[in-house]
């Protein structure tokens, strides 16, 4: 029985154990913020004595790049970091704080330039943050997508959010809508993470959709070629798919994979908050997880993870427990008559719900861990 | 001129209150996106390196290598800062890569580079930021040396934003 999600209940629904924590040196990992989006240190120190029990951990980031605003901590800025940490236990943390400089500089851009401006970064980023692509000009994701590409050449893993208006919808004209995917999650060369619940609240039980969990297709990068097969066989063999004006059905899928995003508890401003929920939980939980497998990686010598799709989709096509599979449940979309607010639903294998599934350690250490 | 950014949305976000017009002397910050190089071959390397039955799997390249391969040509460099130096812009740095450049420079000038720009003040009531609501265009000569210009459009996403109190809901549901 529990009263919502704390470190100990992820890492043990994620079969953490207390020894599973960074014995390397050099292993780091990082969260993103942007506009407004403050950390105290304070806070994090509380939440590690408060629910940090049971494994060892840091209290503290280490290093804090860009400016720190004053005022008080945002639910996101302190989630992030209080996650990654507990799943990541025992990392070098950093967080890259960008709120804008300058009043015309674009938050999410100025963290880019900073990325293109350091040798050496950490080798896990977990970012919550994305815009509906229709929003954005095809030549800004464009180009920054290049810049995930230069991240992945440089072994830098890349973790979205997918976003937490399920399959989105935009309003095209009387009676048409359509879905609305995200961008950076629709970018092919991140890894996109989407959201679960436990299908019992209050107990550590088996992880059904969070219906909140961002995916689709996009409508603006084409399918990459690792994760053809696995979108087909989704597309072909589920039976309830929603109309086929809604989405593009060969646009980049996602997410690639999910985790826990409801019913979280954070330290944010010394207060204990309960009820958070969203897939900005869920991605630095992953993000952690995988900076503990590229530790485990650094202690034998060899490489990080860097760009995880390509290996994550050939491996999903082998027998394997590196993930749970999340086969239950459906994400919300346009409130009208054809699609009556039900975008895609889980089924076995990938799909645009929840991807691959969420991760069990010792079979994705195993997987991914030579 | 010749419109870098045609299908961005320019409109004004919920939330967002414009406050007034620049004033001709204020100083304004801009991003000058320039276009890369061999960016096939980067893909190339990207999947290479990416993919654990290829025998360059996890050999990946530093900064200042992958700033070798994809910075933009001698030409677009030249001609960017060609174009900069015209207009008495000084004030600019740029990063390892050589492919972002950012200059500081009064309304008057940035609204001369970028015909079709309007630099206005709005707030979300914590925060103020500068944004065009129009778009802007660059001189044909330039358009082939840039991707973007950041700076004129994109107000901060705050759809992210953690969904507090859904799950406390979903409980009680359950229940």
């Amino acid at each position: 029985f529990h009263l919502g999600v704390t470190p100990s209940i992820v890492r043990k629904r994620y079969n953490l154990t207390a020894s599973d924590v960074a014995s390397f040196e050099n292993s780091s990992q990082a969260v993103s913020q942007f506009l407004e989006q403050y950390f105290h240190p304070a806070d994090l120190a509380e939440f590690m004595k408060l629910f940090g029990g049971g494994f060892e951990h840091r209290s503290q980031v280490d290093r804090i790049v860009g400016t720190q605003g004053s005022g008080k901590a945002g639910l996101e800025a302190s989630l992030d970091v209080e996650y990654i940490m507990s799943t990541g236990a025992n990392i070098s943390t950093w967080i890259f704080s960008t709120p804008g400089r300058h009043e015309s500089q674009e938050p999410f851009l100025e963290w880019m330039l900073l990325l293109n401006n350091m040798s050496s970064i950490p080798l896990v980023q977990s970012i919550s943050y994305g815009d509906y692509e229709d929003s954005l000009s095809v030549a800004y994701m464009e180009r920054i997508s290049t810049e995930f590409m230069k991240a992945g050449v440089r072994g830098v893993t890349i973790l979205f959010s997918s976003g937490d208006d399920g399959a989105g919808c935009k309003h095209v004209s009387k009676d048409v809508n359509v879905f609305s995917p995200q961008f950076p999650a629709s970018s092919p060369y991140v890894t996109t993470v989407g959201g679960t619940s436990f299908k019992n609240p209050f107990k550590i039980t088996y992880e059904v959709t969070d219906y909140i969990s961002g995916g689709g297709f996009s409508n603006v990068f084409p399918m990459p070629d690792y994760q053809v097969q696995a979108v087909k066989s989704y597309l072909s063999t589920t039976k309830k798919l929603p109309p086929q004006t809604y989405y593009n059905i060969s646009g980049r899928a996602y997410p690639d994979v999910a985790a826990l995003s409801d019913n979280y508890w954070i330290v944010v401003n010394r207060v204990p908050m309960p009820w958070v929920s969203g897939t900005s939980a869920s991605t630095p939980v992953f993000a952690g997880i995988l900076a503990l497998i590229n530790d485990r990686r650094f202690t034998k010598g060899l490489p990080s993870l860097g760009f995880l799709n390509p290996r994550l989709y050939k491996l999903q096509q082998q027998k394997n427990d590196a993930l749970f599979d999340v086969t239950e449940g459906c994400h919300l979309a346009c409130i009208d008559d054809q699609v009556q607010g039900q975008g895609f639903c889980a089924a076995p294998a990938w799909d645009p719900v929840t991807g691959w599934g969420t991760p069990n350690y010792p079979g994705l250490l195993e997987a991914l861990g030579n | 001129g010749v419109f870098l950014e045609l299908d961005q949305d320019v409109s004004i976000p919920k939330g967002w209150k414009h406050l007034e017009r620049l004033s001709v002397n204020e100083d304004i910050m801009l991003t000058f996106v320039l276009k890369q190089q061999n960016l096939d071959i980067l893909k190339e390397i990207f999947y290479d390196v990416s993919d654990p039955d290829s025998v360059n799997y996890g050999k990946y390249m530093s900064l200042e290598q992958i700033g070798v391969l994809i910075q933009p040509s001698a030409e677009t460099q030249k001609v960017v800062q060609q174009w900069l130096q015209n207009h008495n812009i000084a004030n600019c740095s740029s990063v390892i890569t050589k492919d972002f450049v950012q200059c500081i420079m009064p309304v008057r000038v940035a609204e001369e580079l970028l015909p079709g720009a309007e630099f206005h003040r709005y707030t979300n009531g914590h925060v103020s930021i500068i944004r065009s609501p129009s778009l802007y265009t660059v001189h044909s000569d330039l358009a082939k040396h840039l991707d973007f210009v950041s700076g004129p459009h994109r107000f901060p996403s705050e759809k992210m934003a953690l969904k507090y109190y859904e799950s406390k809901w979903k409980a009680a549901n359950w229940q």
